[in-house]
């Protein structure tokens, strides 16, 4: 059993190698990720050759492998059935968005109360947005651990409330506005893409 | 000039605060803000002490006030102009966020090549959409620092190119693909949504 601060690291060296494939590196240095990770080098090596990695002497670690290996380590490297409950403007972009099928998220379904919007298909796999009252269903069927929230704020905890009669656990919300889980076994995450803003800010500011 | 690795950092905690506000935590400790950032409690209260935040003992750091404290010190407690680029589906759902300027983040035009948006208004806050070749006057008026790429993949690049003309220095990409700046001081970040798939992954895994 991993440690959970090891868990955090390791989560963090994850999302730090997915930026640097997007940037199109091949190679990082543990100075580097240092740079990156505000953690320091040796605790970086230490990580990573206790999971059997040990980088290239004189040249580091080789980004896109090492990205692999971290997931299979987290546990991540497997498919994975999602739904979205919202269907408006966030909700169809997140729909048509071709990397998730790439990374092994394939969201299933989609739930939306406008009955204008219920019936019809998104994106190139042809979703179907369905009632509100499928999920439940849908969710047994298909074996949905993870469930997208891209609904009004005033609709979230209600729907939040569904995804939880439904007994999916992992619940990723858009809505700026605070949930209340029922259950223990609930996480939730709360996605504001402010933070991307400021992070941008940081760097303009610091530079 | 405080070193590169205690902005990371204050960064990485800000980025934390975030989510505990959202969560509606008031309170909390840096044995919490250590499990939940993956650096260590000594260093995190060294850290907030030089920059004169105590925290209460036997209490802990107050979320908002050090969230509000650490955006001062990083310098980005102000007024941002930005402009976004691409008007579909996820564009317009970021031209509707309200949460940006609650923040100080303005996005004060957008940009489109479909002649059937320019003209069009977006957003509570009317944010009109123009050609793009009226990027330049509108990010020298309004002192732009900060755009926001939502086009198909496929335009991004020459879109980049058109922002960096215009001397916008941070560019927020969310189209998959890596673009290659024309200028040193161009800053590029790349979102993925993925990324929070990943994290609620790594949650369910590892519960
Ligand atoms: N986190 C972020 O960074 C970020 C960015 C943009 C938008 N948002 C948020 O995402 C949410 C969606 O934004 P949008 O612009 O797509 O809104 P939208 O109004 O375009 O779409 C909302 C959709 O939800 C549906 N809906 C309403 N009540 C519902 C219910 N009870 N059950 C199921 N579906 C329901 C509507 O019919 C509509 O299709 C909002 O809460 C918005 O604030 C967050
Ligand atoms: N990073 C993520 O997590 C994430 C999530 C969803 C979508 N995306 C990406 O965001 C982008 C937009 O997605 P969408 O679903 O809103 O697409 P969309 O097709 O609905 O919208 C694209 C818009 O860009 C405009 N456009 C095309 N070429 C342009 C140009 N040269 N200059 C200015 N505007 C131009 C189009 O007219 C259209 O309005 C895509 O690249 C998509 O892959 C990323």
């Amino acid at each position: 059993k991993i440690p959970e601060a090891t868990i955090k690291r390791l989560s963090i060296y994850h999302r730090v190698l997915n930026e640097l494939i997007h940037e199109g590196v091949e190679v990082v240095s543990s100075h580097r990720l240092s740079e990156l990770t505000g953690l320091n080098a040796p605790q970086i090596r230490k990580d990573l050759t206790y999971f059997g990695e040990f980088g290239v002497r004189g040249v580091g670690y080789f980004v896109i492998h090492l990205h692999d290996s971290i997931r299979e380590i987290l546990g991540i490297n497997k498919k994975w059935n999602v739904i979205l409950v919202g269907v408006g403007k966030l909700g169809q972009a997140l729909l048509s968005y071709e990397n998730f099928e790439k990374q092994g998220y394939h969201i299933i379904a989609a739930f939306d109360t406008d009955p204008s919007k219920i019936g019809k298909k998104f994106g190139t796999n042809e979703i179907p947005v369905m009632p509100l009252d499928n999920i439940k269903k849908i969710a047994k069927e298909y074996n949905v651990k993870i469930a997208i929230i891209t609904t009004p704020s005033e609709s979230a905890q209600i729907v939040l409330n569904v995804i939880e009669e439904a007994e999916i656990e992992g619940v990723i919300n858009f809505a700026p506005i605070k949930l209340t889980p029922n259950k223990k076994v609930t996480k939730i995450s709360y996605v504001d893409l402010v933070t991307e803003l400021d992070k941008m800010a940081f760097k303009i500011t610091s530079s």
